[in-house]
């Protein structure tokens, strides 16, 4: 169950982005680069989030929450229609 | 949707809004199922160029291109990539990987927002008459999110970040997850951001009524709309062979039924299935069926499926009764087969009749549309109650709306009872939920904003919040459908919207982004989880003492914390501050207060306001003494706080809570 990919939305400190990243879209991949060399981005967010989201195992979300600059890694939610 | 603008006084007073002209320049963003551009709800007849503002796009795909846009339809997206991820590729043999609505709800919604008007509309002529939406000269953007598989996170934080970037100034959503704290959803982080554009995010509270606690889209940067029934009804009755009649509802258009009386056999007794009284498919004996009016109890499967299996098994009609679990709401249905809804109490004694009697017999009475219905508006059974279970200091829902039996515009991808074996197509159909409410507010929310650009989304809502009305004409309160009883402001909010009304507030309570910082404050979110949300650097003052209870907001949720019984040893005096901006003319302003609790003493200081001139703002503090030796048996209890300069109202409702 562990390794199961889920979808997960990252959330970013931009404001904290190395300087050593010229581009925001730089620092989110190398971030989610060194939790898993396989995953890819399916969105990523300019205005309502600062981040993207992506599939990962587990242990992958809770090592990517980990690390610096990220705020928080939610797991997907499925809304319904009312 | 018709008979709701005559209903909500849009026809009597439409000079008063600015319809021509800035209202043409709101554009509401509708993320849901997608949109039928073929719809006459999007003829643009009339419109002139899109707004400056616009900077959308309409995207191309399964049946659609970009010539499916024109000056009512601005833009069309589609939000796939997290659906596909989770639930692979898309089938587009089923669904169009496009914006165009294969489910027929994107197309209701957004037409009932923003819909032009449509002469001669009906459903199989009922509901007959001219339809428009809400803000029927305001521009639409369909933003799909919602596919066969459900709607995914990542895909509508998607869609909400796009509809800010193309400029959208109103946001509907009639849709909502489970609970969870602000910061976990992403309805209510994407709402965020929005608001902090000038958008007001309206969306539906949820239709998990009567429950207490079971509300979505809870946050205080989300309007929540609630649903109420229209002086509208569909009347088919049951007219049994013991010469008794009661009174249900349909939307069934086809072959009558005989004039005479028919056979009538209770699904249990023709199954063998344990839930066979559910008419569930494939749980109804054939043999058992055929020739007859079949009765069916509601719950677990879809009512217009129950018609679907009783039809396939040989059934030539159907009574659907409600359970404890809707009482005596009826919600009517366009059923493939000749079949009226009824009431709890009207099932019960039609149960009774079909097990005594040894050949019970029945016809149905199709009535067609009937106007004038009273006492209307009653809150509808399903839609979400309070309390907040997020933040209980927080009343939500924050107002309800027309959501029974709406007519608005319809996919021809499917039929009006959403069933894939109805083959019918329609150009309107008629649903309910608080899907449909919640875009009715987002049109009123667009006419205000036409007339009022400059208000901030919080003063929009607290124009629409302060102006409600929670009495019908005679007095009497609006009442609940699901107990008979006056609703509460956990059911209504701050009551029925009042659009007219809702023009000319006089006062509003308005909230900036550093309001909504501090009340996050006042959670104790962590640093991290204000992060999220704001998306900037902002950490709470250490010094300053935070208080949900002073966000400014139009509403009032009093939480006693350990008094109820008089035994409790914990606070009994909560103070609520407030601040009102002046959006009309110079006035005094004086208080009534009125409430429905004995144990509970309120105070307001000052008593008087007085405004000199435009947006000049004046505070008060609202002081709530629960008297611990007279306190109450129950935990809940009401009351108003009014604002009143003789010619203004400025309402807001008062929950009270004892934890």
């Amino acid at each position: 169950v562990g390794d199961k990919k889920k979808t997960y939305i990252v959330h970013m400190a931009k404001y904290q982005m190395p300087e050593s990243f010229e581009h925001h879209l730089h620092w989110y991949d190398s971030s989610l680069r060194s939790v898993s060399d396989s995953a890819e981005m399916i969105y990523a967010y300019n205005n309502v989030v600062h981040g993207f989201s992506t599939r990962l195992t587990t242990e992958e979300a809770q090592r990517l929450e980990a690390q610096p600059g990220i705020l928080a890694v939610v797991p997907e939610m499925r809304y319904e229609l009312h | 949707t018709t008979r709701s603008p005559q209903f909500l006084g849009l026809d009597k007073n439409a000079n008063l809004y600015p319809e021509s002209n800035s209202v043409s320049e709101v554009i509401i963003g509708v993320l849901d199922t997608g949109v039928w551009p073929e719809s006459k709800s999007f003829d643009d007849t009339g419109l002139g160029p899109v707004p400056s503002s616009w900077k959308g796009e309409c995207e191309s795909g399964t049946n659609f291109s970009a010539s499916n846009c024109n000056r009512k339809l601005i833009g069309a997206r589609f939000f796939s990539k997290g659906y596909e991820a989770t639930l692979g590729p898309i089938d587009e043999s089923k669904e169009s990987r496009s914006p165009r609505d294969d489910d027929g709800h994107g197309t209701h919604t957004a037409s009932t927002a923003a819909g032009s008007v449509v002469e001669n509309a009906s459903l199989f002529g009922y509901a007959s008459g001219t339809a428009r939406g809400m803000a029927a000269r305001a521009r639409v953007a369909a933003y799909k999110v919602c596919w066969a598989g459900g709607c995914f996170s990542s895909d509508i934080v998607a869609a909400m970040d796009k509809a800010v970037e193309d400029n959208v100034n109103v946001m509907s959503m009639s849709l909502g997850g489970g609970v969870s704290d602000y910061y976990k959803d992403s309805v209510a982080t994407g709402a965020f951001a929005a608001m902090e554009k000038g958008i007001l995010v309206s969306c539906s509270a949820g239709n998990a009524g009567p429950s207490p606690f079971s509300l979505s889209n809870t946050s205080p940067w989300i309007t929540t709309v609630g649903a109420g029934t229209l002086d509208r009804d569909f009347p088919a009755y049951v007219s049994l062979g013991d010469a008794k009649n009661f009174s249900g509802v349909s939307l069934y258009r086809g072959k009558s039924l005989p004039g005479t009386l028919l056979p009538f056999i209770y699904a249990a007794n023709a199954s063998n299935s344990g839930n066979g009284n559910l008419c569930m498919t494939g749980t109804l004996i054939p043999e058992k069926v055929a020739g007859k009016v079949v009765f069916c109890d509601r719950g677990v499967n879809p009512r217009v499926q129950k018609g679907a299996v009783v039809k396939a098994a040989g059934g030539i009609g159907m009574v659907l009764a409600n359970t404890a679990a809707n009482g005596e709401e009826l919600v009517a249905d366009s059923h493939l087969l000749p079949a009226t809804a009824v009431g709890q109490k009207s099932g019960d004694i039609i149960r009774k009749y079909l097990v005594s009697d040894p050949k019970p017999t029945v016809t149905i009475l199709f009535e067609g549309t009937k106007l004038g219905i009273e006492p209307s508006p009653v809150v509808a059974a399903f839609s979400s109650r309070g309390p907040n279970s997020i933040t209980p200091q927080l009343l939500k829902p924050d107002i309800i709306a027309p959501g029974v039996n709406i007519l608005a515009g319809w996919s021809k991808s499917v039929g009006p009872s959403g069933l894939a074996i109805d083959d019918r197509r329609v150009d309107f159909n008629i649903i309910s939920g608080t899907s449909m409410s919640c875009p009715h507010v987002s049109g009123l929310a667009a006419l205000i904003k036409g007339a009022h650009p400059d208000w901030s989304p919080a003063a929009i809502r607290s124009a629409l919040m302060t102006t409600a009305y929670t009495a019908y004409k005679n007095g009497q309160k609006i009442q609940d459908i699901a107990t008979g009883k006056p609703s509460t402001p956990f059911d209504h909010g701050a009551g029925h919207v009042d659009p007219v009304s809702a023009l000319n507030p006089g006062l509003v309570y308005d909230l900036t982004v550093d309001d909504y910082l501090n009340f996050l404050c006042a959670l104790n979110y962590t640093p991290s989880q204000i992060n999220s949300l704001a998306r900037k650097d902002f950490t709470c003052d250490s010094k300053k003492k935070y208080s949900v209870n002073d966000l400014n907001y139009p509403s009032f949720a009093v939480v006693f914390d350990g008094v109820l019984g008089g035994g409790g040893s914990g606070s009994s005096v909560v103070k609520h501050t407030r601040t009102l901006t002046n959006v009309g003319s110079p006035g005094t302003y004086k208080v009534s207060i009125s409430s429905e609790t004995k144990s509970v003493k309120i105070s307001v200081e000052p008593e008087s306001l007085s405004f000199t001139g435009a947006n000049e703002k004046k505070s008060y503090t609202v002081t709530f003494t629960s008297n611990g030796s007279a306190a109450p048996s129950s935990a809940e209890g009401f009351g108003r706080i009014e604002w009143s300069d003789g010619k203004h109202v400025v309402g807001s409702p008062i929950a009270f809570s004892w934890t």
